[in-house]
């Protein structure tokens, strides 16, 4: 296609077709949207994110990834339908024209690309990264267990062959440290959202320990809303707490490390469905799933708009 | 490309902590080659558990013996992946 208005939303494409879908964003849109290359992958492919801005110096942000575990298709489709959703809504949906008036939304869609390359050419149950691990013949690091918060506790595999190994050590992977360095360096990111599928739930932090985080309350509370939201569209049922009491005990995950460097809003969605289809989700529920993500994504991002911290 | 023709996708949920811990130890046979796609949780939760056309027979007996109930979610992993890719084709031709 040569405009994203004429983009497929409707079906999975393999990673050149989004690549190509980003930089169409990009140039039909240049007051709004910006690419950002934070980093490469192990095989050397670019981490692009995409940057939603009116402009402004260092705005409080908002960060979206989706596709972390390669596997999980319908969160890199959702997040190509959530691009060209903030497209299309800035400067109509008055909720959405205020946070972006306001704030800036970072959105990587393909966060883990080696792996996705491989789902696509070799392998479509693949989850983790595609680096080697010494003195191993197994492949990968499961890129959410590689990140320096309860590192390497229980809830992870050291086994390289398992499919959440933590690898040698934190933000040992690419994928992993250049958004680690990006956070860091923005130093005013305000909430930070991981989508993965499936199993229907939104969680908070924690994952590696039972001890509640400060803000366990009004979190809680703002996940209650989200689904709710969600809900309201097609009656998708969620489950919602923290990470620990939810699904289960996992140590290195992405969104403790973002809540302990100070990201309140710090949550993951695993989307559809609970297990008809697990991660091959059927390409026709791709749009009702981004739909009716993007009413808790609202829930959120509207939330952290209006109670700066 | 690997491919998954007679991979299953078992559901299991267990009914009491024996069972659960049972479950749990599953993740290190590694002589099932199992893909955990839904780990284990606590009691009444679903363990998915895709299993390969070579160990499902022995996996499925070693289930039955512990007594542990087990559902089939995917008869037959290939065959979705198969459509997936038909899918995936047709709309791409439809695109060309």
């Amino acid at each position: 296609p040569k405009h994203t208005d004429s983009f497929d939303y409707t079906r999975y494409h393999p990673i050149n077709e989004i690549y190509s879908f980003q930089n169409m964003l990009v140039a039909e849109n240049p007051n709004l949207v910006s690419k950002i290359v934070i980093g490469q992958s192990y095989e050397g492919r670019p981490l692009n994110v995409l940057k939603f801005s009116t402009g402004g110096t260092n705005h409080p942000a908002i960060w979206i990834d989706t596709g972390i575990h390669s596997r999980e298709w319908v969160t890199q489709a959702s997040g190509i339908w959530f691009a060209k959703k903030i497209v299309k809504e800035y400067g109509r949906d008055p909720a959405l024209t205020a946070i972006l008036n306001n704030m800036d939304i970072f959105l990587e869609i393909v966060t883990n690309p080696d792996g996705y390359y491989y789902t696509h050419t070799s392998n479509r149950m693949w989850r983790k990264t595609r680096k080697p691990n010494s003195g191993s013949s197994c492949i990968g690091v499961d890129p959410n267990r590689n990140w320096d918060a309860g590192f390497g506790g229980p809830g992870a595999s050291s086994y390289p062959c398992s499919e959440t190994y933590c690898g040698p050590r934190a933000h040992s992977e690419s994928e992993v440290k250049s958004i680690v360095d990006f956070v860091k360096s923005h130093g005013n990111i305000k909430a930070f959202i991981s989508i993965h599928s499936y199993s229907q739930m939104l969680m908070y932090p924690y994952g590696y320990t039972r001890t509640p985080v400060k803000d366990q309350a009004e979190l809680h509370q703002l996940a209650q809303k989200a689904i709710t939201d969600l809900a309201s569209l097609y009656g998708t049922r969620y489950r919602y707490g923290s990470i620990i009491n939810t699904i289960y005990q996992a140590s290195g995950g992405t969104i403790d490390w973002t809540y302990n460097q100070g990201v309140k809003y710090s949550y993951t969605f695993e989307l559809r469905d609970t297990g008809r289809y697990g991660f091959l989700l059927p390409a026709n529920q791709i749009v009702p799933t981004a739909e009716e993500t993007w009413l808790a994504l609202m829930a959120i991002m509207d939330h952290t708009y209006k109670n700066p911290y | 490309k690997e491919t998954f023709e007679g991979h299953q996708v078992l559901r299991i949920i267990p009914k009491n902590d024996i069972q659960l811990s049972l479950i749990k130890d599953l993740e290190k046979m590694i002589e099932f080659e199992l893909d955990i796609w839904m780990r284990v949780t606590n009691i009444f939760s679903p363990v998915d558990v895709r299993v390969p056309s070579h160990t499902l027979q022995s996996f499925k007996s070693y289930l039955e013996n512990l007594n542990i109930e087990y559902a089939t979610m995917i008869e037959n992993l290939q065959a979705i992946l198969d459509e997936e890719q038909e899918e995936m084709d047709s709309a791409a031709r439809v695109a060309q």
